[in-house]
């Protein structure tokens, strides 16, 4: 079961002044991340809950933690995958989304089955040398995402045939 | 050719000499600044005669009002395509930046990495960027308490007392939550943080943020540790974080910064499921 009680607690806690400016001691600051970590698991389900109901999809859910390191083992080894953005704020947004892929070139559509923009980007060097323990994606899937206001939209991704290596430049 | 980013609302340019941030453009109001950007260190106070307090986890004391520059320039690559346009920045081996415009973005992102602070050479660090412009913003900056009021920042003033400023770094720095801005009559540049920061504006038309601090001394305020958490390696901790950058009105600034932060602070959640939608 999920809930939200435990990171209403854990954030509770971390209203102490020493959390909100950082001057803890380190192992006092490790139980403050480790707090608020256990409580974002159990809201993760939680929300999976709601957006299973909601869907009407019970396929396994995904929170990809590491996307600001172009970390997330599902989207780096699946050919096929569909990504749900939720929108807490009360009116629409458009949000640009960045997955770590392995292939070259995909296809994204949208809820209605209209194809979305999108492109790959290869992932930077420094994020490459700050990810030593885990992550292989050489690419970022890179597209623009609409969600309607406190709703979610969802996305389809499929790989497409891997474009070919571009030829190697012409001598001269 | 230096690299330049555009959309249909901003256009960016860089050095071509340095590779640093040369201008920004607002190509809906027309209104270009000068902007250069580049990241420095304070290198931190292990104590003086004038004070022994050293800069620690609740102090903050440069040893000096100079920051040191982590490089003059920066090593560039543009990658230009239809949905985002991009220029990677390498200041050297412990700071790079992603300079990002999406194709419909009314703001500039910078995607900063800084770390693991170096500290071998024996000075503790406190790593900041500094944005300088020819906003004439006579002394004054804008941070915000919590994202609901803004409150006016007059450099080396107090509006309750007067001020015998000791610390002219130190001193004149304070809380970011959400936002800072500068301005001046016709033009506003604000720049929206994706979490809690310091911050100042030590000269006219210029801003600076703290992204990162390694020290190597206790400040005796009760802590006992100097701040310098080694991270899983053991060589310090590498941070990554996001500005973005509006350059607007002063009239219209407030509608495009409360909207930007809106949507950092509350940004939308991802998840994802395997296999084809169904």
């Amino acid at each position: 079961d999920g809930d939200s009680e435990t990171l209403r607690r854990a954030v509770g806690v971390a209203q102490h002044h020493d959390a909100v400016s950082g001057t803890a001691k380190q192992h006092v600051a490790d139980d403050y991340s480790k707090r608020l970590a256990v409580g974002s698991a159990h809201c993760q389900v939680l929300v999976s809950n709601s957006l299973s109901k909601l869907s009407g999809s019970s396929v396994p859910r995904t929170y990809c933690e590491k996307l600001n390191i172009s970390v997330c083992p599902l989207t780096e080894s699946s050919h096929e995958f569909s990504v749900t953005v939720y929108n807490p704020l009360s009116r629409p947004v458009d949000w640009p989304v960045r997955l770590p892929v392995n292939g070259t070139h995909y296809t994204v559509t949208r809820p209605g089955g209209s194809l979305v923009d999108s492109e790959v980007v290869p992932v930077s060097q420094a994020t490459k040398d700050i990810r030593r323990d885990g992550g292989y994606a050489a690419n970022e899937l890179v597209f623009q995402a609409t969600a309607p206001p406190m709703g979610f939209s969802t996305y389809s991704v499929s790989l497409v045939q891997n474009r070919p290596p571009p030829a190697p430049p012409l001598p001269g | 050719a230096p690299p330049v980013l555009e959309n249909q609302y901003l256009r960016v340019t860089f050095d071509p000499d340095t590779g640093l941030l040369s201008s920004l453009t607002n190509l809906e109001t027309k209104q270009t600044v000068q902007l250069k950007q580049n990241f420095y260190w304070y290198n931190a106070s292990v104590g003086n005669r004038e004070s022994i307090q050293p800069s620690g986890a609740y102090i903050f004391r440069p040893n000096s009002s100079t920051p040191v520059p982590v490089s003059l320039t920066a090593k560039t690559q543009a990658l230009k395509n239809s949905v985002v346009q991009e220029v990677y920045q390498q200041f050297g081996p412990w700071v790079s930046q992603v300079v990002r415009l999406y194709e419909h973005s009314q703001e500039l992102e910078l995607e900063w990495t800084v770390g693991p602070v170096p500290v071998r050479d024996g000075f503790g660090k406190e790593v900041i960027t500094r944005l300088d412009t020819n906003i004439n913003s006579s002394g004054l900056f804008y941070t915000d308490s919590n994202g609901r009021e803004v409150l006016e920042r007059r450099r080396d003033f107090r509006p309750t007392w007067v001020l015998k400023q000791t610390e002219p770094i130190a001193g004149n720095y304070y809380p970011i939550n959400s936002r800072i801005y500068i301005k001046d009559q016709e033009q506003q540049l604000t720049v929206v943080t994706d979490r809690s920061q310091g911050g100042s504006s030590i000269q006219d038309g210029s801003l600076e943020i703290m992204l990162h601090r390694r020290l190597l001394v206790d400040d005796f305020r009760g802590v006992g540790e100097a701040l310098s958490e080694p991270g899983e390696y053991g060589e310090g901790l590498v941070v990554r974080g996001r500005l973005l950058l509006a350059l607007t009105p002063p009239s219209t600034a407030a509608e495009t910064h409360r909207r930007l932060a809106e949507s950092l602070v509350l940004q939308p959640l991802l998840s994802v499921q395997s296999g084809p939608l169904r």
